[in-house]
Formats: structure tokens, sequence, C-alpha cells
């Protein structure tokens, strides 16, 4: 009986898909071992690059500059290629930067997105945070802001690796995408809304597959006597692709 | 993408997170790198947030904030990051992400779904950095 028990409890554990970790020793023993640095994935020299300033025998710098050192290491050193320029190509073949600081003690953060050819994403957001009253700035805009508080630039941000993901993408037909109720389902766009298609086009015709318990598993797409799946739920996510 | 906290000597926290995004994203799309309270989230008073997976999903549910604030109302990191992957899970099962926690004493813990998730730890009891892994 105890050991059905325990399978039980097993399965129950299997049954909810999530995971944690929690670090030993108790708030005592960890009230001595400040400063602390801590980072998603084993990003070991962007770790130590942040402990080298927050732990300097002068005393240490800040913490905000701790974090701009551990992050602006790991954008010189590309981290899994998700960090920095060089990588995550988008639908045109461009790398742009999405960076963000916040000061706990006073609650300011600077932010920038879709930055284009500046590289130094986490120093940039830094710059706004210092140097304006805004939170986020975004694209064109915040690479003209970047570029006028001192960062270098225009650069370009691709590397031949995120050129030859990208050429190697385009070549799979623009497979996986992001795009989802659009025509074309399975080939390069550009794309259109499907509503709008369908009523253009009595070529494209879409047909809806449904389960046993009556919804809706699939979509699918008739054109040029092609059925295509639709992939807006492709797993584009993993170790080296994601936020 | 990399999402870091920082806790100097004096207590005082700050955060940061660095990344290009999806590869073949739309032009123009932003994830949650820079949206505060989803990528990160830092209060002295109670402690700090780093994320990192789907930012199209993450972002909807600001983990970080959650985080941080779970811990403002009592809850240990641990708790805290469980509770904040399994508010997205519960909406979107297929979801891929992690979160860790620290509270301001130091205290640290991860909560992930969909992959084998890991952080990384220096502090001054340690000779460098510690990788711990949160598994399935």
């Amino acid at each position: 009986g105890r050991s059905s028990v325990r399978l039980l409890l097993g399965l129950l554990l299997l049954r909810f898909n999530w995971c944690s970790a929690a670090s030993g020793g108790g708030a005592e023993e960890l009230a001595g071992t400040f400063p602390v640095v801590v980072s998603t994935w084993p990003f070991r020299e962007a770790v130590r690059a942040a402990w080298e300033v927050i732990s300097a025998a002068d005393g240490g710098g800040s913490a905000v500059d701790a974090v701009v050192a551990g992050c602006s290491a790991c954008e010189v050193l590309r981290c899994d290629g998700t960090v920095g320029p060089g990588g995550s190509p988008d639908e045109n073949g461009e790398t742009t930067l999405d960076a963000l600081i916040m000061n706990g003690a006073t609650m300011e953060i600077g932010a920038v997105a879709a930055m284009r050819y500046v590289k130094d994403g986490i120093k940039a957001a830094k710059l706004v945070m210092e140097h304006s009253k805004h939170t986020l700035l975004v694209g064109d805009k915040a690479t003209s802001f970047a570029i006028s508080m001192g960062l270098p630039g225009p650069s370009n941000l691709s590397s031949p690796e995120s050129i030859e993901k990208w050429e190697n993408w385009r070549q799979n037909h623009c497979q996986p995408n992001f795009w989802k109720n659009v025509a074309p389902a399975s080939s390069c766009g550009p794309y259109h809304p499907i509503n709008s298609v369908s009523a253009e086009s009595e070529d494209d015709v879409k047909d809806v597959v449904h389960d046993s318990q009556g919804g809706v598993c699939q979509e699918w797409f008739q054109n040029d006597n092609l059925l295509e799946p639709m992939n807006s739920h492709l797993k584009v996510v993993n170790r080296h692709n994601h936020d | 993408t990399i999402s870091m906290t920082v806790i100097d000597k004096m207590g005082h926290i700050a955060v940061g997170t660095s990344t290009n995004g999806a590869t073949f994203k739309i032009p123009g799309r932003v994830g949650d790198g820079p949206i505060p309270g989803s990528s990160s989230y830092a209060d002295d008073e109670v402690g700090a947030c780093g994320a990192t997976g789907d930012g199209d999903v993450m972002m909807r549910f600001l983990p970080c904030y959650q985080v941080v604030e779970s811990m403002r109302r009592g809850m240990e990191p641990l708790d805290a990051a469980r509770d904040a992957i399994s508010r997205i899970a519960r909406k979107y099962p297929d979801f891929v992400g992690a979160v860790f926690a620290i509270n301001r004493k130091g205290v640290h813990a991860g909560a992930c779904h969909g992959w084998t998730f890991q952080y990384s730890v220096r502090n001054s009891s340690m000779h460098d950095v510690e990788v711990i892994t949160v598994y399935p």
C-alpha cells in the first residue's frame, strides 16, 4: 500500500510538467555571502565579468555597473547566439537588439527595443535610464539616441553565421515562421490575411479538420492542388532560439 | 537571452536583460526582453527575478513582476518562481520558459516549463561560478 502511494505521488509530480530547484542553505548562512550575481543559463564569463566589478577590492562598483559589465560580456561573446550582434536574424536577415536595465533602489528603468546598427544593447539601455526621463526607446530612434550619447555605430549587426542561417531558412520556404491565419501557408511572403484572400481568390480554399471531440486540430489550405498545414503551432523556441 | 541580477554589499539590487530575440521573427517584433516585469524586475525591499523563454507568451504574464510581488507578500523564492511559471502553463500548456528568483537575503531558486533550465550563481562563499540545473 505504501509503495502504491509513492507511485501515485510520483505520477502526480510528473503530471505537472514543470520543474524547480532551490539553493541550499538558510537565510542566516547566506546573509554574509554578499555580493551575489545570478544569471540565466551557464554564461560563466558574464557572471565573472559582473563579479569582478561588484567585488573589487576598492569597495566594488555599483550593482548597475556590474549588470552592464556582465551583460556586455555576453554581447561580446554572443552567448549561445542569443545575445548581442551576429545572431537571431529576422525575416529580412537583420539582427536587432532588445535590452533593459533596472535599478532596484530607485525603480529607474531604461530599455531599448528592436534597436538597429548598434552592438551595445545593455549600454544603450543604461544611457536611456541615465540621460532621459523615458523608459523605452525603439527601432531607428533608439539607434539615433544611442549613437548621439556616444556609443559606436552605425554598424552591421549581421555575421556570416546569421546570414547563412537566414539563407538556409529562405531555401526552406521560410519555414518555420511566426505568421498565422495568412496565405501562403508554407512558402515565403508577401502574406495576406486569409479572410481577404478567400474573398479575393477562389483558388485558395480553407478546410478545417476536426478531432473526435469536435475541436479544431489543424487547419489546411488547398492552393495549387497542394494541401499544406499551417505552422502556427510549430515549436520554434529552444535553447538556441529564445528571448 | 541573458537576464542578470546583482546584489551589492549594501544590499542594493540591479537587474538587466540583453537579447537578440527570436530567430526569423517578423521585422518589428519585440519580445519580453525590454518589457519591465517580464524578462526581469527588482526591488531592493524584496528581491529580484530574471526570465528566459518564449517572449511572445511571457510578456503577457509579466512573470518577474509576479515573482517579486509574490515574495513581497511572503512567498519563498522557490514558491514564487513555481507560481509564476504555473500561471503561464495553465493558459499555455506548450509554453517554454523559465525564471529564477532571489530574495534580498540572497536565497535563490529556479522554475521552468517545457525544457531543462540552468542558471549561474556567484557569491562570496564560492571560489567560482556555480551552475544550477533545474531538471524537468
